[in-house]
């Protein structure tokens, strides 16, 4: 899938 | 989650704790930019709202609450802290946050991966981040005695940006569909920003000769 406007990040 | 994004996240966490520990035992914050602090508390409120709904792990939720509490509870000091504020040097911390918010806000809205509240709050606070330590850059380049924790502090939040760059670059090669632009963008001229203070720092390093930075 997209990960466009997923954030896993901090 | 691999190696540099976690040694990342642990310089990010060791920075903001040595200016905790700075504060509050040697009751000074001297040298520290409260105006950096503020963008720096801004850019925690609204990159981290999604903690109410959008949980990703255990993890990310409790960094995300040691970051809003440590930054907000720097401001705190030094603006309430009976002792802290009285070694807050005003008149050397003059850089004006509005010069960095209004142009941060404006780009948000313009340039951003979708248009929705949440993620032009989250591109906003990427924006700021990238220029959030300026006005301590600024003002460490106007103190010509800058105390060793107020050196770390700055090196370790450089540090955590380059390690987050090499993160990128093993998730780019290591994940499919791994592509953020803006974050990529951001986070680059955010540590380049850090260039000519770390020039400095290894070089009174080096030299073992207390950090100065030329005016």
């Amino acid at each position: 899938g997209s990960a466009v406007t997923e954030h896993d990040e901090l | 989650m691999n190696i540099f994004r976690l040694a990342g996240d642990m310089t990010h966490l060791a920075s903001v704790l040595v200016l905790l520990l700075k504060i509050h035992t040697i009751k000074s914050c001297a040298g520290v930019s409260l105006k950096t602090q503020e963008l720096y508390a801004l850019v925690f409120a609204t990159r981290y709202l999604d903690i109410f709904f959008n949980f990703v792990s255990f993890y990310n939720t409790i960094m995300k609450l040691i970051f809003l509490g440590s930054s907000f509870s720097i401001v705190w000091y030094i603006r309430r802290h009976r002792i802290v504020r009285r070694s807050y040097d005003k008149d050397q911390d003059t850089f004006r946050h509005l010069f960095l918010l209004l142009p941060c806000l404006l780009l948000a809205l313009v340039i951003n991966e979708r248009f929705t509240f949440k993620e032009v709050l989250w591109t906003f606070s990427l924006y700021l981040e990238a220029v959030a330590i300026l006005p301590q850059l600024v003002l460490l380049q106007r103190t010509r005695n800058i105390d060793n924790l107020t050196g770390q502090y700055v090196f370790l939040l450089g540090a955590y940006r380059a390690l987050y760059i090499l993160n990128w670059i093993y998730r780019y090669f290591t994940e499919e569909h791994y592509v953020h632009w803006i974050t990529w963008i951001a986070g680059t001229i955010q540590t380049l920003l850090y260039g000519d203070f770390f020039y400095y720092y290894f070089q009174s390093w080096k030299n073992n000769v207390r950090l100065e930075l030329p005016a």
